[in-house]
């Protein structure tokens, strides 16, 4: 399929990369296999600049007002926010578990960090979600190389650092390699304090 | 290259911008 390139407009503000929203929706008695997941998950559209993205996101529904089992991806544009992707397929993720209430307000923060370029960790950002679950929502944020400690150390200082979480949070990295063995998201992750 | 950096600030500050309507 061949897409229109988008482009900042006449005296708005560039961003660094163009990002591309998706959501997704998953019945909860349907297994969570690869395909079930990439037909389940739409495009919702592209932003180039500060402005777009703004006209963008006044539009959509608050994560919040979500409700069952349902996801907003916030990713550069060209990588699915697929863990077999090739910019995730050596990657990981940084995971936030907040209680009923949150998620509105962390999502837009955690963008906010995003877009504007505070993580400092070069090309290693893929993206980041907001994951709508009954008992609690989860925060994510996705990046190409698990391995690479100096860059996860960071992404997590920085998280700290912009969501201005308790000292006491606990964080979760969770490999795309190991979502993959074991077909889940947000199990057996490995803790930090 | 030159990173475009943007301050949590200047982003909400944007979002009044009527190229943001």
């Amino acid at each position: 399929i061949r897409r229109k390139m988008v482009t900042p407009a006449a005296g708005e503000h560039p961003l660094q990369y163009n990002y591309t929203f998706w959501y997704s929706r998953r019945t909860p008695s349907r297994p969570a296999n690869t395909q079930s997941y990439e037909q389940n998950i739409r495009q919702m559209g592209t932003v180039a600049s500060v402005e777009q993205f703004w006209k963008f996101y006044s539009h959509l529904v608050r994560p919040g007002d979500l409700t069952g089992h349902s996801d907003f991806h916030l990713f550069k544009e060209g990588i699915k926010p697929m863990w077999e992707d090739e910019a995730n397929k050596n990657g990981g993720k940084w995971i936030i578990r907040l209680r009923k209430g949150l998620a509105s307000r962390f999502w837009e923060n955690i963008i906010l960090a995003m877009l504007g370029e505070q993580f400092m960790v070069g090309e290693e950002i893929c993206g980041v979600v907001v994951s709508i679950r009954f008992q609690e929502d989860i925060l994510s944020i996705w990046n190409k190389t698990a391995n690479d400690q100096v860059t996860t150390s960071r992404i997590r200082d920085t998280l700290r650092r912009v969501l201005n979480l308790p000292p006491n949070t606990i964080m979760e990295y969770k490999t795309h390699n190991d979502s993959l063995k074991d077909n889940s998201s947000f199990r057996n992750t490995k803790i930090t304090l | 290259g030159t990173r475009i950096i943007y301050d949590r600030k200047f982003l909400l500050d944007c979002r009044s911008s009527p190229l943001a309507r």
